[in-house]
């Protein structure tokens, strides 16, 4: 049930994890499984979408795969 | 599953894409 949900996913949630270190987006949906969110598959990556747009992080690739980040 | 987890991945990458 939503009332169980331990994780919110928020700007202020990915902000903070993408100032702490680069993160590809299956790093981003492994913090907001939605079994801890209790968001749909579909919603979270919705939200997750709009958050990242909204925050437009700088992008690199580490090993070949596309991760994002921030600085303060 | 890990399978809905790349699912998930690919479909946020794809609405990203559109974006970047």
């Amino acid at each position: 049930t939503p009332s169980s949900s331990d994780v919110q996913l928020t700007e202020e949630a990915v902000r903070r994890y993408l100032i702490r270190k680069p993160m590809t987006t299956k790093d981003l949906l492994k913090k907001f499984q939605t079994k801890r969110t209790g968001l749909s598959s579909e919603q979270t990556v919705n939200v997750l979408a709009q958050i990242l747009k909204r925050l437009n992080p700088e992008r690199k690739s580490i090993g070949d795969k596309m991760h994002f980040y921030l600085t303060e | 599953s890990s399978s809905e987890a790349d699912k998930m991945a690919a479909a946020l990458e794809a609405e990203l894409n559109d974006f970047m």
